[in-house]
């Protein structure tokens, strides 16, 4: 039962799916779980898709835990997953929301890497795919997308953390996510959720120069941030990538900006100062619940400005 | 499965250009296996770095050569891994 899962704990990857089965099925009215393809290493990806019903409506992505050793996305995104489930019907602004958006939530985007992070090396951040003429394996997913690929930000060496890969889309969970968002069509928010450093960004990465919609899109970050900060204080700076962490090209919500999907933003959740990817787990809820309140104030922007 | 024993993970909190410029200069060396978990962009950012415990004398001599302050943010990675795995199996073990 979802009643007893313990959401303050970090979890393997079948549990995660055990608990996603449960989930559904709990919740049929409202979530149903897409199987959108398989990883490098042949896992099932799975969506959990929030919706009251109609076809191809306006929708909201999430993705979380696309680095996989950055645990805390990952159980943010189980904790979000059951908010939005549990609020539906008695809080008014989710409800209004669901009833006429869809919300689209990739709890593990890397499940392969999630998967070495908790049996081989709990450092792994990339995916697991061979690189030819190496040992070493894997490539940033998050240099992957077709935005700028292989620019600035971005390693061509297959042994570094940041490697951008053979070609544009070439890791096949970038792909399956890719693939799922152009076949809907109808996507007006996209979400990446990562940790660690207590920021909130939106495009772009691969240049320094502005994004067309800068203006809106800071307002919006940093009036989601005031309403994450409320709760506990927790401290965020807001900006675009380049100007506020470095240029990085091949990044996904660069991608989804330059797809049309106006509404592009990048978290990077909680840190202590004091673990960095080791974020202990009685922090999880604490930082969900934090990043729900921005994650809401984004979506009920989205709801109340469509384009 | 990979150990971390004795690895470090430590804090520069960057004070200038030309410290900005000295960490990049480190990050560019791969014998180092270093893993900057963030990395030198801005002297408003700090850079934190996993140290492999093979190199922590020479990398903290090359950051008190150049007059680069620098505190331990993680003294023992793998203490804290197994203090997370212990956790996790003991909420498993509960959740049964």
């Amino acid at each position: 039962s979802t009643r007893s899962f313990n959401f303050g704990a970090y979890h393997r990857l079948e549990t995660i799916y055990s608990w996603m089965d449960t989930f559904v099925a709990q919740h049929s009215n409202l979530v149903t779980k897409l199987d959108i393809g398989r990883s490098y290493e042949n896992r099932p990806m799975y969506v959990l898709k929030f919706s009251t019903g109609g076809t191809k409506r306006p929708a909201i992505w999430i993705d979380l835990g696309i680095h996989s050793r950055e645990w805390v996305s990952q159980a943010t995104g189980v904790w979000t997953a059951n908010k939005i489930a549990t609020d539906y019907g008695t809080d008014a602004s989710l409800t209004s929301l669901l009833n006429t958006m869809d919300i689209y939530m990739l709890i593990v985007a890397n499940p392969d890497g999630y998967v070495v992070t908790h049996t081989n090396n709990r450092m792994w951040r990339k995916t697991r795919s061979k690189n030819s003429g190496y040992a070493c394996l894997g490539v940033d997913p998050n240099r992957n997308w077709n935005a700028g690929f292989g620019g600035p930000g971005a390693s061509s060496y297959p042994c570094s953390e940041s490697y951008h890969g053979p070609s544009a889309h070439s890791e096949i969970e970038v792909k399956n996510m890719v693939n799922l968002i152009q076949s809907h069509g109808n996507f007006k928010s996209f979400i990446s959720v990562h940790s660690y450093s207590q920021l909130l960004m939106y495009p772009y990465g691969y240049t320094c120069r502005g994004a067309p919609h800068q203006a809106e899109l800071d307002s919006v970050a940093k009036a989601a941030v005031q309403k994450l900060s409320s709760l506990y204080g927790t401290s965020y700076k807001v900006g675009s990538i380049c100007n506020i962490i470095y240029q990085a090209s091949g990044g996904s919500i660069d991608w989804s900006y330059d797809a049309g999907i106006k509404y592009s933003f990048a978290f990077e959740l909680r840190d202590t100062g004091r673990y960095g990817f080791i974020l202990p787990a009685d922090q999880i809820i604490p930082t969900a619940s934090e990043t729900w309140l921005a994650l809401k104030h984004i979506m009920e922007y989205v709801r109340d400005h469509p384009y | 499965e990979k150990s971390f024993t004795g690895d470090q993970v430590v804090r520069v909190d960057v004070q200038s250009e030309e410290q900005l410029k000295l960490l990049q200069v480190l990050e560019s060396e791969e014998k180092w296996n270093l893993d900057f978990w963030l990395h030198p962009v801005s002297t408003e950012l700090p850079v934190d770095v996993l140290v492999p415990h093979t190199h922590l004398a020479a990398v903290k001599e090359y950051l008190q050569a150049h007059n680069i302050p620098f505190t331990v943010m993680i003294d023992n990675l793998q203490e804290l891994l197994d203090q997370e795995k212990a956790e996790m199996k003991e909420n498993h073990l509960r959740e049964h």
